[in-house]
């Protein structure tokens, strides 16, 4: 009598939380933008037999961005989850893996991430500010404004803009903007900077040194600028790392394959 | 003339019993929610 063919995995089985495992650490590590993303659900799992010891299985994943910025060091799991209250970001992925001899590998992704609704944050914190678009003139000023203020005080070297992460406005009460943007440490000093900004490139690859900043602006009723920007280090990249400067915030839908 | 017996409903104990307590297994998929629902 032919063996039944076994019981489909369950969502919360720990095969399916392994392959889930691979599959977050192949976004993350494929990704060149914004935060990391952590497992929220698995909202389904179908694996396909190919023969002895040779499964495919496709994934369907519920993702919520972390705090950590994707070039951070951090291990994923000391990243915090964005709360609802400041205005959480989902990511909705398929993952196609593959499972031979009980050695998983990721052979295609594709991934969607948008913010959570307005409506929705309001319901929970009538009183949050919310996330501004990335080419908001407000938000742009603010992140210039902060990155020189930064750049005029420091004494190491003169850091680029490589990517807004995101930012918030509150207009009520006072008119603060909140902005988080990753940068990059340059071949000049502040001082030379001054002479020839121009001149300032980005440290080649093998002496890169990334970063990232917060900065809070008060326009009002009092005027105040407060930045702080933490650099990583020289990192021996696992990925080649691909920075563009001036990225947007949300990526429609990065396929990854 | 052939007439129809009446037969007794079934009594309760006719059923299979379901053993106390029974809980129904989840659905396999979706799985648990780690963080919160947006």
């Amino acid at each position: 009598i032919p063996a039944a063919p076994p019981a489909p995995l369950g969502c919360d089985d720990p095969e399916s939380e392994a392959a889930a495992e691979v599959a977050v650490n192949y976004i993350n590590g494929q990704s060149h933008h914004g935060y990391k993303f952590t497992l929220n659900t698995i909202e389904d799992i179908r694996v396909v037999p190919q023969g002895p010891n040779n499964d495919i299985i496709f994934l369907e994943l519920n993702l919520l961005e972390t705090k950590c910025p994707i070039l951070s060091p951090t291990p994923l799991a000391n990243c915090t989850v964005r709360s609802f209250a400041e205005h959480a970001v989902e990511g909705d992925c398929d993952v196609k893996l593959q499972k031979v001899n009980g050695i998983l590998s990721v052979l295609a992704s594709k991934c969607h991430s948008h913010a959570d609704s307005n409506e929705d944050v309001r319901k929970v914190c009538p009183d949050c500010s919310l996330l501004a678009r990335m080419n908001n003139t407000e938000v742009l000023e603010a992140v210039s404004a902060a990155l020189n203020d930064y750049n005029s005080k420091t004494t190491g070297p003169y850091l680029r803009l490589l990517e807004i992460g995101r930012a918030k406005i509150q207009y009520h009460p006072g008119h603060i903007i909140a902005t988080e943007f990753a940068v990059g440490a340059t071949n000049c000093s502040a001082e030379e900077a001054k002479a020839n900004v121009g001149a300032c490139q980005l440290l080649p690859e093998d002496q890169s040194n990334f970063g990232f900043c917060t900065a809070v602006m008060v326009k009002g009723p009092s005027q105040d600028l407060q930045v702080d920007c933490q650099l990583y280090g020289h990192q021996v990249p696992h990925i080649p790392l691909l920075s563009r400067p001036g990225v947007t915030y949300i990526h429609p839908g990065q396929d990854t394959s | 003339s052939v007439t129809k017996r009446a037969v007794a409903a079934p009594a309760q104990h006719d059923k299979v019993p379901r053993p106390v307590g029974f809980v129904p297994p989840p659905p396999p998929c979706p799985g648990k929610i780690r963080h919160f629902d947006i």
